[in-house]
């Protein structure tokens, strides 16, 4: 086996690496696609569409690499350590889960070898039971109001089933006790059987 | 508060207020945030029936009196920066998209950035004081994305310097434009321009739709709602058939190309004019999308503390829901994702700003580029999105079912970004090409610059498929 790029799991910056050498490498997977289109006289807008699922691969490739390395970029303005280490956090699994679900990409790219996607899926194991006590916090700090998040589920005080019972009864179909239908349709019916 | 909320609340290891703060842009936006905020919360003229109770007509009834009150209080307290204008507007409406929508997102951008000086001093007070309401039509009810596939025609008539508007087919019909059923009685129109026997491709026109007085629609013009839909249902997505309508010459935008009088046709300086429009809103649907997802995430999780179900040890009271590693991998992984969003929003919007500057000085160098990222962005992060909001949707258990969760509207009120503005493999698919056409200069040995300069590095380093 091809010897895998260097990868230290636990870092973000060489993840990034990673992510970007992905990206190339299937930019460059496209274009040769291309290429070996036009080398069977296909004309270049047939050899571009029947290029296209590779060609998405790649571009689907390349917006990830940016988003990792904007959120690895981002850690860098962060000053507060509780803070800082809270968002490595979330960036690390962020770009550890993009590695599981897009496992081929990099195993068939040489990037990385089965024991470090094996190595990858533990880290991320870790990285869950991190953040367990501090999940409610992080959506905290989206602040959304409650008059703008409007669920009852997602309540700031947490209060659910109280008010879903409630939101319930205020439904129109339960303005009255006994809805129109019955005397309509029910209750004739039975006189009719 | 709910105890067991109470409690993760203790358990966090860092200030929440400071995280929040990192993700409005610092302490004084999370303040004025805040403020714009209770402006709304605390205000009676917006209080409204649970929209999930009313019939559509009724939304819209609503949609359309909150929009009124909203027009009128922020001219009362004199909001202008467009990002407070932006989130006092998704304030009123609850995030739900609303009737009046497009006339601020579009109709009137489009009308600052095409008008020429003439036409600015005629159409913007009109406008801007809401005597017009306008909508955008562009899309068609057989062409979408692809714009030179539009049919609506637009001919010029030099004997009386009029154009004449036309639907020459069903499939020609405009065709989900918001506000164009009932609300607009304008519309900026997006025809193909044919003029002394030649096409010059798609130009916009505005056109008026409705009497001002009646709100009755003008002859020529056939215009309605589209029926209802999976969401948006404060919103009337119209149609509107033209059949063979006379507007004034002065009626085509004419900021960059012309139509003289006597018809003949004057360029626009440059092809990548209407980039930057593109640019801006799809900057925008990248920001909306980790809006949705922090909104799905925040109920999922918090819910998730507080359910209680079945066992992890015999014999011990039901566990959180959140103590389920199966939970945690649902979900935690996606609040991650939505953190990465906020982040790509901002800096989307930043080089959005420091780019629209250079082309306000006619230097389109970096255009390209962030056309091409924005256009994979907006694919990228709405695809994410919505799987992400179905996941965190699920993760609620029956309750996310109920409307009262939110998460329905959440889902169908988001959906609709993987197909508009560009639909995503079509975005996908323009981001390819720069991809492709950087590769093939990096391999001719040319130095890129920007985010993709490391295919130069991958030609340096010989980057290949291995074989494993």
């Amino acid at each position: 086996a091809a010897r895998p790029t260097v990868v230290d799991v636990n870092d973000l910056s060489s993840l990034v690496e990673v992510y970007k050498l992905r990206a190339a490498i299937l930019v460059d997977l496209a274009a040769k696609s291309i290429q070996q289109e036009l080398q069977r006289r296909k004309s270049q807008e047939d050899a571009w569409n029947n290029s296209a699922i590779d060609l998405v691969r790649a571009s689907d490739a390349h917006c990830h690499y940016v988003v990792v390395k904007l959120f690895a970029d981002k850690l860098g303005e962060v000053g507060d350590t509780a803070i800082h280490s809270v968002l490595s956090t979330l960036a690390l699994l962020y770009a550890l889960h993009g590695i599981t679900k897009n496992s081929g990409d990099f195993l068939q790219a040489g990037l990385l070898s089965v024991p470090q996607v094996m190595q990858i899926s533990l880290r991320i194991k870790e990285l869950l039971s991190q953040l367990r006590r501090n999940a409610v916090a992080l959506v905290d700090a989206f602040d959304i109001h409650d008059k703008k998040l409007n669920s009852v589920l997602g309540r700031y005080d947490g209060n659910v089933y109280e008010h879903m019972f409630e939101w319930a009864r205020r439904s129109p179909l339960n303005a009255t006790e006994v809805h129109e239908s019955f005397h309509k349709y029910l209750k004739p019916l039975r006189s009719n059987l | 508060m709910n105890p067991d909320i109470a409690r993760e609340r203790e358990n966090a290891t860092f200030d929440v207020n400071k995280l929040t703060n990192i993700l409005d842009g610092g302490p004084e936006k999370t303040a004025r945030r805040r403020e714009i905020e209770s402006l709304v919360f605390s205000d009676p003229d917006f209080k409204e029936d649970d929209p999930n109770f009313l019939s559509r007509s009724e939304r819209y009834d609503q949609a359309v009196r909150k929009s009124v009150q909203m027009i009128l209080k922020l001219r009362e307290y004199g909001i202008a920066d467009p990002e407070e204008i932006q989130h006092y507007k998704s304030m009123v409406s609850v995030n739900r998209p609303e009737a009046m929508g497009l006339h601020f997102a579009m109709f009137l951008p489009t009308l600052y950035n095409m008008c020429d000086p003439e036409q600015s001093r005629k159409w913007l007070p009109l406008a801007e004081s809401c005597q017009i309401v306008g909508t955008y039509a562009q899309t068609e009810m057989g062409h979408g994305t692809h714009l030179r596939g539009l049919e609506t025609t637009a001919t010029y008539d030099p004997a009386t310097q009029e154009f004449v508007l036309n639907s020459p087919t069903v499939s020609s019909i405009k065709w989900w434009p918001g506000g164009l059923g009932k609300t607009s009685n304008y519309a900026i129109v997006l025809a193909q321009l044919y003029s002394l026997g030649n096409c010059h491709g798609l130009h916009a026109f505005i056109v008026q739709i409705r009497d001002i007085s009646t709100h009755k629609p003008l002859p020529g013009i056939v215009v309605g709602d589209i029926g209802p839909k999976f969401g948006f249902h404060e919103v009337d997505n119209g149609f509107l058939k033209l059949e063979n309508v006379r507007i004034p010459r002065e009626n085509m935008l004419m900021k960059y190309s012309k139509v003289e009088p006597d018809g003949s046709y004057v360029k626009p300086p440059s092809a990548k004019l209407t980039y930057g429009t593109m640019v801006f809103i799809r900057s925008m649907i990248v920001g909306a999308s980790a809006v949705a997802l922090a909104k799905a995430s925040t109920i999922a999780i918090r819910y998730s503390a507080v359910r209680h179900q079945s066992e992890i040890r015999a014999g011990e009271p039901e566990p959180q829901i959140l103590d389920y590693q199966t939970q945690q991998y649902k979900l935690f992984p996606l609040l991650a994702m939505a953190y990465a969003f906020k982040f790509v929003g901002q800096y989307m919007k930043q080089t959005y700003h420091r780019i629209s500057e250079d082309i306000n000085h006619g230097n389109f160098s970096e255009l390209p580029e962030l056309h091409a990222l924005s256009a994979g962005l907006k694919a990228f992060t709405t695809w994410e999105t919505n799987s992400a909001i179905e996941v965190c949707r699920m993760s609620c258990g029956g309750h996310g079912y109920s409307q009262s969760s939110a998460l329905p509207d959440i889902y169908v009120d988001f959906t609709p970004t993987c197909t508009y503005e560009g639909e995503n493999s079509v975005m996908m698919l323009q981001t390819a090409r720069y991809l492709v056409k950087s590769y093939r200069q990096a391999k001719a040995g040319q130095r890129l610059s920007g985010i993709v300069s490391y295919l130069n590095e991958a030609q340096n380093r010989g980057v290949q498929p291995q074989p494993v």
